[in-house]
């Protein structure tokens, strides 16, 4: 995250490959269930044997003996409809949860974020010497109208996208981010929004960051984990 | 510190059938698979032995895959463990050791049963001991040519089978990450330890963490996309060691999933020119060893295309990646390079959200079968035409039961993939209402955990 704090995110998970790799983000919204993005994956019927989150620390490489540390293999893959560049990712035990490990709600279905709700997205991902490279990094960024941001991004913008105003300071998610969360506190509840996708040039500046407009398959996440 | 099992090769979930043996094999007992090992390899007539990894119970065999009438059989029980001496074509050192089944010399005469002495009469009749099986080619007078046989061309007495050495029998191509032969001992001949132990080397290469790398027994092989073969070795003051196997001279295989625009898989066939991070950062030229000293060099990698400084995968890592130009940062990935599309093209199209699509199509968007809809295998169905009965759930045909906005679907014939879209698309003028064109203010009346927002400490 560049731009951010130290911060809490106990849904953030940090996906680790068979070398203990951090190399994406992704958000924990049942107990055996994680949602990423589709970039991070080879492919929607990879092996991923080997494969752990890793949730409930704060340090992106925490001591083996650290007490809030949960190591839990994923079994399965799922990929999201067509264009959705989701994932959800099936455990093979449940997460515990405590005051380190929380779910994230997910919106009603097609719900639209009201323009102007700061949200917060969090990861493990490259700083660029903003903040501290080796702790959960959070940042704010208030959700900009899709009209602007369609005027913004010249009518490049689908449903399916959801948008953040650019910051002069320049914060978005970078680099290890990718699959996390941008979750903004709505009512009390801090709900899951947007997944963070790659972009060509991390926190922009001068252009609206975009992120996996959430609510648009919510039907299909709760079809997942029914199925 | 070598363990008695290096001597045997190991087949997971399976078993060795044969007719009743008469007399019967002793009864199973109760040992660990070193043990059993131990047991096995100083008994001249064990060839090979069940392990039941559950009950912990041995069986010693007199057979193997290659003995007549026995055969493999899956068994999810037991793991089967064979001398490699009886299962290998190749030849170790001299091979005084070979106990394979080669009975044909390198010019293609048969071989002459050592047990008879007709056409050639000679001294080396069979005796448990020394392996002079059948007609198999052997070489008991450790003969530097390798094993050898007594002909049935009465002209010609005696002939080299020509069995090549292990480790020129499979050559390797690139840096050997497909290697798949059985060379077990390294450059400077020393044992290769098995893959499956953590003694006398610890390592993090397990052999079910990493199912696409081979690592099976003790043979070498390149997990980490080193410069060639390797293994951990059995002397406990050398970790690893690399192994000498030939390289193959024929033309060097091109690698799958080429690509230049965008990249498939794990990119390891990307040849594209992004040469920046995302977070603006030039990547670090592959040929240099500054600001990141690293071993990816384009010599020693030459099938990974390390040109200039593009973003390559050389390592089987997720993605393509480089090193970057930045000294506080090594390695970044390249993911806003886009994945290029994996789907098939759309049969046909559906209206709305597909719930009257009654077409044919019947494969999903990734080109699985469907699943009959009246089937119980591999899926169970919480949909089928019984709790649909208006739905036109026939055969396998791609439907929308329950109005899923997403379009027609259908389980799947992949036991790992319960359910998928279908190569169906919208057709064209099928516009669902935009989500943003029906914006209602929602009142949120259930919460999920409250998050106990902790202060950060610091360190």
């Amino acid at each position: 995250i560049i731009g951010g704090q130290p911060g809490n995110s106990p849904w953030t998970v940090s996906i680790r490959n068979r070398a203990g790799v951090h190399f994406c983000g992704g958000s924990l919204v049942e107990e055996q269930w994680v949602i990423s993005t589709r970039q991070c994956f080879s492919s929607c019927d990879a092996d991923l044997m080997g494969y752990e989150v890793h949730l409930g620390m704060l340090f992106k490489d925490p001591g083996p003996k650290d007490p809030e540390l949960q190591t839990i293999p994923i079994t399965r893959i799922v990929c999201g409809p067509s264009e959705s560049q989701l994932v959800m990712l099936k455990l093979a035990r449940p997460a515990t949860l405590n005051r380190r490990v929380a779910l994230i709600c997910l919106p009603p279905e097609r719900y639209v974020v009201p323009a102007g709700t700061v949200c917060e997205i969090a990861g493990w991902g490259e700083t660029r010497g903003t903040a501290d490279g080796g702790v959960l990094n959070v940042a704010q960024l208030p959700v900009l109208a899709h009209g602007e941001c369609n005027a913004a991004l010249r009518g490049r913008v689908k449903d399916s996208e959801l948008c953040t105003a650019p910051l002069r300071a320049g914060v978005g998610a970078c680099e290890g981010d990718y699959g996390g969360p941008l979750a903004c506190l709505t009512a009390d509840c801090w709900v899951l929004e947007g997944v963070i996708t790659p972009s060509r040039v991390c926190a922009r500046t001068d252009q609206p960051a975009l992120f996996i407009r959430v609510s648009l398959y919510v039907d299909w996440i709760y079809k997942v984990m029914k199925m | 510190h070598r363990s008695p099992l290096n001597d045997f090769q190991r087949l997971r979930a399976t078993e060795l059938l044969a007719e009743p043996a008469d007399p019967p094999l002793p009864s199973p007992e109760q040992s660990s698979a070193e043990q059993c090992a131990r047991r096995c390899a100083t008994s001249l007539a064990c060839r090979a032995f069940h392990h039941d990894w559950q009950s912990q119970l041995c069986q010693l065999l007199p057979w193997t895959q290659h003995s007549p009438h026995i055969q493999l059989q899956k068994n999810i029980h037991y793991d089967l463990y064979q001398k490699k001496v009886f299962l290998r074509d190749c030849i170790v050192a001299d091979g005084s050791s070979y106990r394979g089944t080669r009975a044909m010399t390198e010019k293609g005469l048969r071989c002459q049963h050592w047990q008879s002495t007709t056409p050639h009469d000679h001294r080396f009749l069979p005796s448990p001991h020394n392996g002079l099986e059948e007609n198999y080619c052997r070489n008991p007078d450790w003969d530097k040519r390798g094993p050898w046989c007594y002909t049935v061309d009465p002209n010609i007495r005696h002939q080299s089978c020509g069995i090549k050495k292990c480790e020129d029998a499979v050559c390797m191509t690139c840096n050997g990450e497909d290697y798949r032969g059985t060379v077990d001992h390294t450059e400077s001949g020393t044992e290769c330890q098995r893959w499956d132990l953590q003694h006398p080397h610890k390592h993090p290469y397990h052999p079910h963490k990493y199912p696409d790398k081979g690592l099976d027994d003790n043979y070498c092989r390149n997990p980490d996309s080193s410069e060639r073969p390797w293994c951990y070795t059995v002397d406990p003051g050398r970790e690893r060691e690399y192994c000498r196997i030939r390289l193959c001279t024929e033309k060097r295989p091109r690698p799958l999933n080429v690509t230049t625009g965008c990249f498939r898989g794990k990119g390891e066939g990307y040849r594209g020119r992004v040469n920046v991070t995302v977070s603006g950062i030039p990547c670090q030229r592959w040929d240099a060893q500054v600001p990141h000293q690293h071993h990816f060099t384009p010599e020693k990698y030459p099938c990974k295309d390390l040109q200039e400084n593009y973003c390559r995968n050389p390592d089987g890592s997720e993605a393509p990646w480089c090193f970057t130009a930045r000294s506080t940062v090594r390695i970044a990935f390249c993911f806003h390079i886009h994945r290029c599309p994996d789907e098939l093209g759309a049969q046909e199209c559906y209206f709305g959200h597909g719930e009257h699509y009654h077409g044919l199509v019947s494969k999903t968007r990734k080109g699985i079968t469907c699943q009959p809809w009246a089937a119980q295998t591999p899926h169970v169905p919480q949909i089928s035409p019984f709790t649909h009965p208006e739905a036109h759930l026939e055969e396998n045909y791609c439907r929308n039961p329950d109005n899923d906005s997403h379009g027609p679907w259908c389980y799947t014939m992949d036991p790992r993939t319960p359910f998928d879209y279908c190569a169906i698309k919208p057709c064209s003028g099928s516009a669902v209402p935009s989500v943003l064109e029906n914006a209602d203010a929602v009142a949120f009346k259930e919460c999920g955990q409250r998050d106990e927002r902790l202060q950060y400490k610091g360190r």
